[in-house]
């Protein structure tokens, strides 16, 4: 089954948007097909993987008003097997309209559901021919019933409105990159609560994983934030800790995921490490 | 005439409530009388001057729902001269709890100037004794017909939702910090789209400052976004940069401005040269 991942903390500035990009290019480095889902305004995961927010006309904002199922949205990178249904900066509007829809909190998940499993001739949903020429890539079922995508991983915006409830509704699991700085935890239970309000709509949703992100283990208040993280999670916290490393800044501004800017980079290193830790393929050490 | 500050920038995590803070403290130690709002769910803000915000029941959530006025949310901090208003979980609740309230966003702004210019007979606004003791701090005006403070610094989350709308409709000005990264300027666009939409309702709302932060001028990045940012926003960019500093992020464990943590640090003498920019006191270097 295809694993559904929402990324998510409403604290800012975390490593949200450049967890769900390299983790899933590391995922589909490792042969998996990954859809990534750009669900917040500022449209950073999308610029990250080389789109013009501004230019595009199918995207995450005019899919949550139904103006087109999630196949006509999917577009592919410059990474093989990794795929992206871009936002762009309307999609702060989409709280507002969507305020007085009932049940607007499942829009996405309805979309993913149709998409994953399209229709039986082997089509994608709604029977639309699939874009992406000769490769079974993402969107396209090679065998039937075998899902369109391995991984889902869905960008959230720092905040716990509409969209990011759209995420958690349609996820099976959250991811939660947590940054190694006083302010980690104050917002963890604010998170909690809207996971565990949520899982009324949606059962199944757990908190998976907790990554401690852009750790610079040269400061006590790395050290000792990380002390009380895993204290706090337990094994829900990653071995995987990705490091602070200027070259997983610069990616973005190259349109690249890390690996197509500096494959030989701590960055991507961790990142990797992190897609076998996810996948259950670490090695024991 | 007051000051009233909205800082701002739905970017998470670029010092926002680093700003609010540490620029509050800055001033309060040149003189100024000065009051920080903290409009976050994440109670950040009052969390790094020393609050507890789940034991506190009179913060900005119950001056929203106009359970009560500004005078009685006001506490005092460490810093002579810097009194907070502080936030809760629970004001997350506010952006759903408003949703149908005609004038949702002036709020904050009605409290501020009933508080602001308090009745003639020298009590606070509703004729409240004041709570603070002997010395004329903030909430009493020690002239008939003087404000009761020389600055409003209102912290902002990371989302442009209603909680933000309130502090640009109560504000005649707008700091913005950016971080020099390359996610700095794509958001801008909806921040400016913001601005310019409150000026119907907020006319003399005006971006006066956006303050360089988090600056590691020895990496490309940094130098290649400030040359971008400079270009975009000309004059507007302050002189001062705030460099990277681990006091700063040290500071808020503490329950401690950066003064009160360590006066000597780089973040100290940056935001005491922010403070100098603001006052028009900088010296001609
Ligand atoms: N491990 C890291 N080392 C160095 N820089 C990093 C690292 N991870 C992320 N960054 C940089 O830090 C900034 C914040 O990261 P990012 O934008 O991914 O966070 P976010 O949680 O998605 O932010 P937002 O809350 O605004 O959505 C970006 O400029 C990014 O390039
Ligand atoms: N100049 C600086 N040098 C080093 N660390 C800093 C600096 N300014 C802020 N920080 C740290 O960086 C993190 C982000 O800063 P802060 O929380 O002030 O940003 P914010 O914009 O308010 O975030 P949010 O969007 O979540 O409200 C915090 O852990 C803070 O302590
Ligand atoms: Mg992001
Ligand atoms: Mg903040």
């Amino acid at each position: 089954a295809t694993r559904i991942i929402a990324v998510l903390n409403q604290k800012g500035g975390v490593g949200k948007t450049t967890t769900c990009v390299n983790l899933g290019a590391a995922l589909a480095r490792r042969g998996r097909r990954v859809l990534l889902v750009d669900m917040d305004p500022q449209a950073n995961l999308s610029v990250h993987v080389g789109m013009e927010p501004h230019k595009l006309t199918k995207t995450t904002y005019s899919l949550l008003l139904g103006k087109h199922g999630l196949a006509e949205a999917v577009q592919p990178t410059d990474t093989p097997g990794l795929f992206v249904v871009p936002s762009t900066l309307g999609l702060a509007n989409a709280e507002i309209q969507l305020a007085s829809t009932v049940g607007r909190e499942l829009v996405l998940r309805e979309a993913l559901e149709e998409w994953l499993h399209p229709a039986p001739e082997g089509q994608g949903p709604g029977g639309a021919p699939l874009p992406f020429g000769q490769t079974p890539a993402v969107g396209e079922a090679d065998a039937p019933g075998r899902p369109s995508a391995d991984f889902v991983l869905i960008d959230c915006p720092p905040s716990l409105g509409t969209l990011t409830m759209n995420a958690l509704c349609a996820a099976g699991e959250v991811l939660l990159p947590i940054q190694t700085e006083f302010f980690a935890l104050q917002g963890v239970a604010g998170i909690l609560e809207s996971v565990k309000a949520v899982q009324r709509l949606n059962r199944g949703l757990r908190l998976s994983m907790v990554v401690p992100s852009m750790v610079d283990r040269r400061t006590t208040l790395a050290r000792d934030v990380l002390d009380e993280v895993r204290g706090y999670f337990g094994d829900v916290v990653t071995k995987t800790e990705i490091r602070k490393n200027v070259k997983l800044a610069e990616a973005p501004s190259h349109g690249r995921t890390i690996f197509g800017w500096d494959a030989r980079s701590n960055g991507a290193e961790d990142y990797d490490h992190l897609a076998a830790e996810v996948l259950g393929e670490l090695e024991q050490t």
